[in-house]
C-alpha cells in the first residue's frame, strides 16, 4: 500500500517538465526515505536524480519499498490535468499494475483521479559516490537558464571555465564566438539573487549545450541553481526543491579527441 | 568536435 499526499502538487508537475524530454521511462522507487527517480537518457550522456523526501509529504505512507516503472510522457499527460492548485495524491497498491493520481481542489470542491498503466523497466542504477569538486558556482536558475539558451543559438557546445576571476561560458559556432563571464556577486537584496563561486582548483570542462538546455526546463523549481565542476567527473546541475529535496542532472564531458 | 563521454565511463551500475 502505497498513498503520498502532495499539497504542493505544482512541485510534481514542475518535476516532470524537467524530466519527460530526457528521459522516455522511469522507475519511480518509494521507500521510507521518499520518492524518487534515478534515471538516464537514451544515449548514456546524462542522468537525472530526484528525490522527494518523506517529511515533504502532508501525509505518506509506503509500507514496503516498492518501484513503480511510468511513462513519464504519459504521467505529465495526466499531471496537466491538476491545477497548480491542486493537491496531489498518489496511489498504489501492491502488486497492482496501474498508479492513481489524485488531484483535489484547494476548496475541495473538485475531485479527480486518474489512474495510469505501470510498465517493466530495466532500471539501470548508477552508483554516484559523494565527491570532491573543484569548483561549485551558485547563481540564480534564471540567469543560468539565459546563458545556455543565448549560448546555443551560436554553437552546440559551451566551455564552463572556473577562475578565480569568475566563472566564463565560451562557445564557438560558424558565425562567430561568445564568451560570457559572471564575477561572484554576493551584494544582492536576497540571497537566491547572490552568484557566489567556490574554487579549490581552477577547472574547465566542455558540455553539450542541447543537455545543458533541457536541464534548465527544472529552472521553476527553484530560484537559484548550484553547478559542481571537477575535471575528471561529470557536472552536477542542482535545483532545490523547497523543504523536499533536489532535482540534479549529470552530465558526461567532451573530450578533446 | 571533442567527443562526448558516457555516464558509464565514470559511475559504475548497480
Amino acid at each position: 500500500m502505497l498513498e503520498l499526499r502532495l499539497v504542493q502538487g505544482s512541485l510534481l508537475k514542475k518535476v516532470l517538465e524537467a524530466t519527460k524530454d530526457l528521459v522516455t521511462d522511469a522507475n519511480f522507487d518509494c521507500s521510507a526515505t521518499g520518492f524518487s527517480l534515478q534515471a538516464m537518457d537514451s544515449s548514456h550522456v546524462a542522468l537525472v536524480a530526484l528525490l522527494l523526501r518523506s517529511e515533504g509529504f502532508e501525509h505518506y505512507r509506503c509500507d514496503r519499498n516498492i518501484s513503480m516503472g511510468m511513462n513519464l510522457n504519459n504521467m505529465s499527460k495526466m499531471l496537466k490535468c491538476a491545477g497548480n492548485d491542486d493537491i496531489i495524491t498518489i496511489k498504489g497498491d501492491d502488486g497492482s499494475d496501474t498508479v492513481t493520481f489524485m488531484f483535489e481542489s484547494p476548496n475541495q470542491d473538485k475531485i479527480s483521479d486518474f489512474e495510469m498503466k505501470l510498465m517493466d523497466i530495466d532500471s539501470e542504477h548508477l552508483g554516484i559516490p559523494e565527491a570532491e569538486y573543484h569548483a561549485i558556482v551558485k547563481m540564480p536558475s534564471s540567469e543560468f537558464q539565459r546563458i545556455c539558451k543565448d549560448l546555443s543559438s551560436i554553437g552546440d557546445t559551451v566551455v564552463i571555465s572556473v577562475t578565480k576571476e569568475g566563472v566564463k561560458f565560451s562557445t564557438r559556432g560558424d558565425i562567430g564566438t561568445a564568451n560570457i563571464v559572471c564575477r561572484q556577486n554576493k551584494t544582492v537584496d536576497k540571497p537566491e539573487e547572490a552568484t557566489i563561486i567556490e574554487m579549490n582548483e581552477p577547472v574547465s570542462l566542455t558540455f553539450a549545450l542541447r543537455y545543458l538546455n533541457s536541464f534548465t526546463k527544472a529552472t521553476p523549481l527553484s530560484e537559484s541553481v548550484t553547478v559542481s565542476l571537477s575535471s575528471e567527473l561529470p557536472v552536477v546541475v542542482e535545483y532545490k526543491i523547497a523543504d523536499m529535496g533536489y532535482i540534479r542532472f549529470y552530465l558526461a564531458p567532451k573530450i578533446e579527441d | 568536435t571533442p567527443m562526448q563521454n558516457d555516464l558509464g565511463e565514470f559511475f559504475a551500475m548497480v
